[in-house]
């Protein structure tokens, strides 16, 4: 089994070797992956052998074949379909970006509990009520729910997504979540990092 | 030293404790703490020993003087100014968001490249052009720039910042940033979130 904290630094080799393949470039050096992406130069070479890959000496890692098989690894293979529950400001503005769907992340519906925003469509994404959530969940086959909903709303959204078999929560609301057993559950915590940076700042 | 990892999760302790408090609770047991968090117990009585809070065995810790450390030690005591960089969807969404706010995290610019965007008001602040970013936040002190720029705009954006004397950058764009000397960096990787939890969901 990989670490998390491997799989965590996957996503960043993936996005780097996307970018020396746009420059053309078809094989990297553990020092240049190292200087690129801001990870020492050992870790580099501790977490690519995972996967059996073995620079050759003075040659470097193959960058596209390299690519290939963490895609693989990370799934990216098949598209997931996506449901934005909260059409909030955040929720407007994660369905307007095109990187998710770019990646493989499709959004197949959005869902909100306010009757004015109740059969809006975005992006041609419609807008379906919450109370409908276990019903288009199971039609459309809803693997990933994002939560945008307002912090005291998230604990009972993310029961509603358990109870709708949706497998994975990705959660933007500023609270601890205990999602049900059988549920995925990553947590973005915009304070976190802002008090992370504080953090560090108050120590210059 | 306090290491990175326990920083991060002293963010996660402040919300519980604000939780915990508003419900009208005084003191918390570490087997408590854990369950609402989903920190393991030994964890969290090694995290918080390292600000030699020791809770009292069959009493716990007590709430409000816990909270009050944390935010000292996070450097909460005071406000931060931020700039949003970038009148983009996310940019706005963030601009609406109180969130910030409230934690004490004031955006007092917003900056972008488009002549349709230069001179909008959202929210009282007004949205300058790029161009002005050193002597806008020369005279705001802005502490902290917060980048809803596209992927191919971040580096040049992050050495303007650099170059403007910001100390602090919390990135959205989808690319591993080399900020300057001196320029502390935190990343946000929507992707990476994703993919952390497509790679779980391809192995149930
Ligand atoms: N706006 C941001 O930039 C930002 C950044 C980080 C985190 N967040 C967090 O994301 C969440 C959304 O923020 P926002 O600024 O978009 O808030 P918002 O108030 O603009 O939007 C919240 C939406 O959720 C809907 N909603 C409320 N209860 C619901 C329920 N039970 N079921 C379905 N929908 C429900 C509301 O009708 C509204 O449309 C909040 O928890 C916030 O703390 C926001
Ligand atoms: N929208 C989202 O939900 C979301 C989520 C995660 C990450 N992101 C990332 O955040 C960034 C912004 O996304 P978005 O959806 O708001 O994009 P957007 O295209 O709606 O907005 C980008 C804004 O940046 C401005 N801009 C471009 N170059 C600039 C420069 N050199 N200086 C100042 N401003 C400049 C543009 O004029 C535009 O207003 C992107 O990098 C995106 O990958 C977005």
């Amino acid at each position: 089994r990989i670490p998390v904290s491997t799989v965590n630094r996957l996503s960043l080799y993936l996005r780097v070797f996307g970018q020396i393949e746009a420059g053309g470039q078809a094989t990297v050096a553990s020092r240049e992956l190292a200087a690129l992406t801001g990870i020492n130069p050992a870790q580099v070479r501790k977490d690519l052998a995972y996967f059996g890959q073995f620079g050759r000496r003075g040659v470097g890692y193959a960058v596209s074949g390299l690519k290939r098989e963490i895609r693989c690894i990370l799934g990216l293979e098949r598209d997931y379909a996506c449901a934005i529950i909260g059409m909030g400001h955040l929720g407007q503005a994660l369905l307007m970006y095109k990187g998710l769907r770019d990646q493989g992340f499709k959004v197949v519906a959005a869902f909100d509990s306010d009757p004015d925003k109740i059969h809006w469509e975005l992006e041609g994404v419609p807008v379906y009520d919450i109370a409908e959530l276990k019903t288009v969940a199971r039609e459309l086959n809803v693997e990933i729910a994002i939560l945008a909903v307002p912090g005291p709303a998230a604990q009972e959204v993310a029961e509603a997504v358990a109870e709708a078999r949706i497998p994975a929560i990705l959660n933007f609301a500023p609270v601890p979540l205990r999602p049900g057993p059988g549920v995925l559950l990553r947590q973005v915590d915009l304070a976190g990092e802002l008090e992370a940076l504080s953090y560090r700042l108050q120590k210059l």
